[in-house]
């Protein structure tokens, strides 16, 4: 049913060829996962990807269509995603306007949103997982780290999410937390694609908490009430919140609500962290510009 | 629901279910008896009359009744491997779900059950976020690594690569919480905390039934509940599903729980509102000059009234309950059959299903008999 | 169904297996709130 042409890709896990389904032309992603390397049967990233993306159907969402064993190989057929924001971002050459930003960040938010509501967390949102359809459509992909919502007492490890997007619970080793930790991703690439520059570049885990906190002040338990006792608080560097000016120069040319929207994804305090409703409901998306329509973006 | 995998791909009506256990019953019979029919024509002469007598009375392929029996029968070892390596109970309900669904799609004739129960157990663990690595849990399980690896791709498949599950177990949590909403200081909440244990272990053995193919968790949940405490379960059932008339005349006396008063009073302040508000549009449009100067004030006029009847609709709606699209008797119709078929689950005793099985490793292995 | 079928009232709510985690600062730290849970599990009763 399906022919594998070239091979676009390759992961720990998988690797991923351009290919066609038969049935109608239509070109499709062959995501195979490699089985020998896991010495434990079928790879837990794989396991994942499937679980999740069985249940999710979303324009928002990376669409899984088929998925079958060969050559004692698993296949997951995906739908054919050409592009990320990564490359978006870094290619000086593309220009898009504050509209574009807006189309880009709104669909993000709503596959997120999706993916949220069905009690399932991502934990690896970044550009480049954020995929871009002929059309222009944002989907989320790579489920690979994804986990559905804990039980109560269930303990969860911090060891989730690419580093420069990883919330600052998570930067503690925070064993709790919730969805927040996906929308200080979204929060963060929203900075990203203003800035067209990584917002939080860390060199490694210490150093990307040095990096958050300068940027957007240390938490201290007034604002983060318990915060002081994870372990590692204690040898932080106090650095104070930006003002609303610094802000403001950081990110030239955005609106107030623009700020407001990102200062509520990257709140500190996860308990007080916008969700994905009221990041879709905020000011931002209802003020000009109306996001773009996503097919006319360049 | 509707959108998970479960209800597209592992829910049928009893018909759709049974007519599934007979095609893979069957596919299995044909592929037994092709398989001796082979042997005995191997054998040519070398076999003798009373030996294929013996072959043909003892290796003789499982009916559908005989293959559910043994699927049970191994069902129950997984429960209680599962609990013997104090797995969580929603592993323990992945592990009884994955077996039972693999031997809906094949035949215990094709895969020995024996060789699936770690398998299922192994690959629960990973689906439910509860990694073992396979070396310690081969060591647990006292099995190997080969052994549990060697089906785990063909169960994957079988499942049909579908691997998150809705437990009843979430459901009961939150009818747990519902019930003390709608019944609040009603309820003796230390009772409520023993029928929740109950309640929970009850769920496990309802997944050991067909139940789960043809009632949502939801439903199984309140299957259980109702077992449980039939006078509770109806009462708040009446409560959030009934009509209000119902509640008051089945009960006698109406519950009016807090929850309830207030949110009368709420009513009440809400038909004030409209009242006033429709009051106040009626004497803005006289203060500010004739009815024409204001275009479609027959229109808004109307607005007005159908927006306060829409208010007053929606102030109707029983309180402490939102829009009700449930049918309370269908629903009750429903919970009992479910109830029923969960109570008609019988147990298959050792001797009976070590019968079933000599008789399916016989046509494994002709030469033997 | 756009209407859930319940409303989430936390006072109503004596529940011993969530409600201590509401003072656990371990869980107060990482984001844990309890009506995350409570939605959880009525949205899986009313689907």
């Amino acid at each position: 049913s399906y022919s594998k042409e070239n091979k676009v890709g390759e992961g720990t896990y998988a690797v991923v060829y351009l290919g066609t389904r038969q049935s109608d032309s239509k070109k499709i992603a062959i995501k195979e996962i490699k089985t020998s390397e896991f010495k434990d049967g079928l790879d837990m990233s794989a396991i994942r990807e499937v679980k999740y993306l069985q249940e999710l159907e979303h324009p928002n969402v990376i669409r899984l269509m088929d998925i079958f064993m060969a050559y004692n190989n698993l296949n997951l057929v995906l739908e054919f995603l050409p592009s990320d924001l990564e490359v978006v971002i870094k290619d000086k050459s593309v220009l898009f306007t504050q509209a574009d930003i807006k189309s880009w960040l709104l669909m993000t938010l709503r596959g997120v949103h999706h993916c949220h509501r069905n009690f399932v967390l991502h934990r690896d949102l970044k550009p480049n997982n954020l995929l871009i359809s002929p059309e222009g459509i944002i989907k989320v992909a790579d489920f690979g780290l994804a986990r559905a919502v804990p039980n109560p007492r269930e303990i969860l490890t911090s060891n989730v999410v690419t580093r420069w997007y990883r919330a600052p619970e998570l930067l503690f080793g925070a064993k709790h937390y919730t969805y927040a930790v996906d929308v200080w991703s979204v929060g963060v690439i929203f900075a990203e694609m203003l800035l067209r520059v990584p917002y939080l570049p860390g060199k490694d885990d210490v150093d990307q908490m040095e990096v958050t906190f300068r940027a957007l002040g240390t938490p201290t338990e007034k604002d983060w009430p318990s915060v002081s006792m994870f372990p590692s608080y204690n040898k932080l560097q106090i650095y104070p919140p930006p003002s609303r000016d610094e802000l403001r120069n950081r990110f030239i040319a955005v609106s107030s609500s623009a700020l407001n929207l990102m200062c509520g994804m990257l709140e500190m305090n996860p308990g007080n962290r916008w969700s994905t409703v009221q990041c879709l409901e905020s000011a931002y998306f209802k003020e000009l510009p109306s996001p773009s329509n996503p097919a006319d973006i360049n | 629901y509707r959108h998970s995998s479960q209800y597209r791909h592992w829910s049928y009506t009893v018909g759709h279910l049974r007519e599934k256990r007979i095609e893979t019953n069957l596919k299995a019979v044909k592929l037994i008896q092709a398989k001796l029919q082979k042997f005995i024509d191997e054998q040519g002469d070398n076999i003798s009359q009373s030996e294929l007598q013996t072959l043909k009375s003892k290796a003789v392929p499982l009916t559908m009744e005989e293959e559910l029996k043994l699927v049970n029968f191994y069902t129950k070892k997984v429960q209680v491997i599962g609990k013997h390596l104090n797995l969580p109970t929603e592993v323990i309900a992945t592990s009884i779900t994955f077996f039972r669904r693999f031997y809906l799609e094949e035949s215990v004739m094709k895969y020995d059950p024996k060789e699936l129960v770690h398998t299922t157990i192994f690959l629960a663990c990973k689906a439910e976020n509860y990694f073992i690595g396979v070396d310690s849990f081969a060591k647990k399980a006292k099995s190997t690594k080969d052994e549990i690896l060697k089906y785990e791709f063909k169960l994957l498949e079988s499942l049909k690569f579908t691997l998150l599950n809705h437990h009843p177990y979430k459901p009961l949590h939150g009818f747990f919480l519902d019930i003390q909403q709608m019944l609040y200081g009603k309820v003796d909440l230390k009772y409520m905390g023993k029928m929740y244990d109950k309640c929970r272990r009850k769920i496990t053995e309802a997944l050991l039934t067909d139940a789960v193919y043809h009632f949502t968790p939801p439903q199984i949940t309140l299957a259980v509940l109702i077992d449980e405490d039939e006078l509770l379960v109806t009462r708040y059932l009446q409560m959030k599903f009934g009509k209000p008339e119902e509640t008051v005349e089945e009960t006698g006396t109406e519950i009016v729980t807090p929850a309830k008063e207030n949110a009368q009073k709420e009513k009440q302040e809400v038909k004030q509102e409209v009242k006033q508000e429709v009051k106040q549009e009626g004497e803005k449009s006289e203060q500010n000059g004739k009815p024409e100067d204001h275009p479609n004030t027959e229109k808004e006029e109307e607005g007005a009234e159908t927006k306060q009847e829409e208010e007053e609709e929606e102030a109707e709606v029983p309180d402490g309950k939102d829009e009700n699209t449930i049918e309370l008797d269908k629903l009750m119709e429903q919970i009992m059959a479910c109830k029923e078929m969960i109570a008609s689950m019988s147990v298959v005793s050792t001797q009976d299903a070590k019968l079933i099985y000599a008789k399916n490793y016989y046509c494994q292995y002709p030469d033997i008999v | 169904d756009v209407e859930k079928r319940y409303s989430i009232n936390p006072d109503h709510y004596n529940d011993p297996f969530i409600k201590d985690l509401e003072s656990n600062r371990e869980y107060l730290a990482s984001g844990f709130r309890t009506d995350y849970v409570y939605d959880r599990v009525l949205t899986e009763a009313f689907m």
